[in-house]
């Protein structure tokens, strides 16, 4: 699980479908079952709401790849529960049912891992939002050249200021949500980057306007002012990369 | 964040259900 909040949700449900897949493969025969007509009940308020609130999210949500993706999720969600009853039937005839045990166990894996496609999913729309947040940046960015006069500049870091705050904000609150130290390392040094490249780039544009004003040192100004403006255009680029990044890969590392 | 709550119902009902079936399994281990 790659973020805290998806890692706390699934976990400990993990952990105990795992104790009791071991267990039934340790005592094939097992005891007697006690009824589980009313957790299953829970089970399948629970899965109702999150049916419901799902298709909510699906219809109010302009994100064509979550309209996609959550469907399927939900769908396995509310096949698993009706394993779930199916397994709950079967016990109440037979508490020692080796087939109902078999659909319990499906069941439960079946609910997490629609739930574990459900939360990808959302997370992964989320994800996007910050994604078109760094590209306005990106935008900005690539009109750094049209910058040829002093009140084009006040302009431009009067718009490009917020958005470069907004996807600040966005992508320091991202890195603290994730599991996986090496993508925070990764994106905490790419932010610091972008902010350390700022003041410079700024200061760039400032020269430039002087040089072409003045007719001084233009080439060299230029030159300096788009170094600047591809350094922070590849961090920018850096950081949607790994912002998309859901597993921990060893050979990065390395 | 609706969808993250209604995950955390789903996990907490589905994790005490694996529970009551896994005490009556670990009686016999």
């Amino acid at each position: 699980f790659h973020t805290k909040i998806i890692e706390s949700i699934l976990e400990p449900v993990a952990q105990q479908v795992s104790r009791l897949v071991i267990l039934h493969e340790e005592a094939e025969d097992g005891n007697a079952m006690p009824d589980l007509a009313q957790p299953v009940r829970v089970v399948k308020l629970a899965v109702d709401n999150l049916v419901k609130v799902g298709y909510e999210t699906i219809n109010g949500s302009d994100d064509q790849i979550l309209k996609q993706d959550m469907p399927p999720a939900l769908r396995r969600v509310e096949e698993a529960s009706l394993f779930l009853l199916d397994a709950s039937a079967m016990l109440r005839t037979d508490p020692y049912s080796g087939p109902a045990r078999k659909k319990l166990i499906e069941g439960s894996r079946g609910i997490l891992q629609g739930t574990s496609a459900l939360l990808l999913a959302s997370d992964e729309s989320e994800v996007r939002k910050i994604i078109r947040v760094c590209k306005s940046v990106l935008e900005y960015l690539a009109i750094t050249e049209v910058v040829d006069r002093m009140d084009d500049l006040v302009t431009f870091v009067k718009n490009l200021s917020p958005v470069l705050t907004k996807m600040t904000k966005e992508v320091d609150n991202r890195e603290k949500e994730l599991t996986h130290q090496v993508h925070r390392d990764m994106l905490i040094r790419s932010l610091d980057q972008v902010k350390v490249l700022t003041p410079v780039l700024i200061s760039g544009i400032k020269i430039y306007i002087t040089a072409n004003q003045s007719g001084q040192g233009l080439k060299e100004a230029q030159n300096s002012r788009d170094y600047t403006v591809r350094k922070m255009s590849d961090e920018i680029h850096e950081i949607i990369r790994v912002l998309q990044l859901t597993t921990y890969d060893e050979e990065e590392w390395d | 964040e609706q969808i993250l709550e209604a995950a955390k119902s789903i996990a907490a009902a589905t994790a005490a259900l694996v529970k009551s079936a896994s005490v009556a399994q670990r009686e016999l281990v």
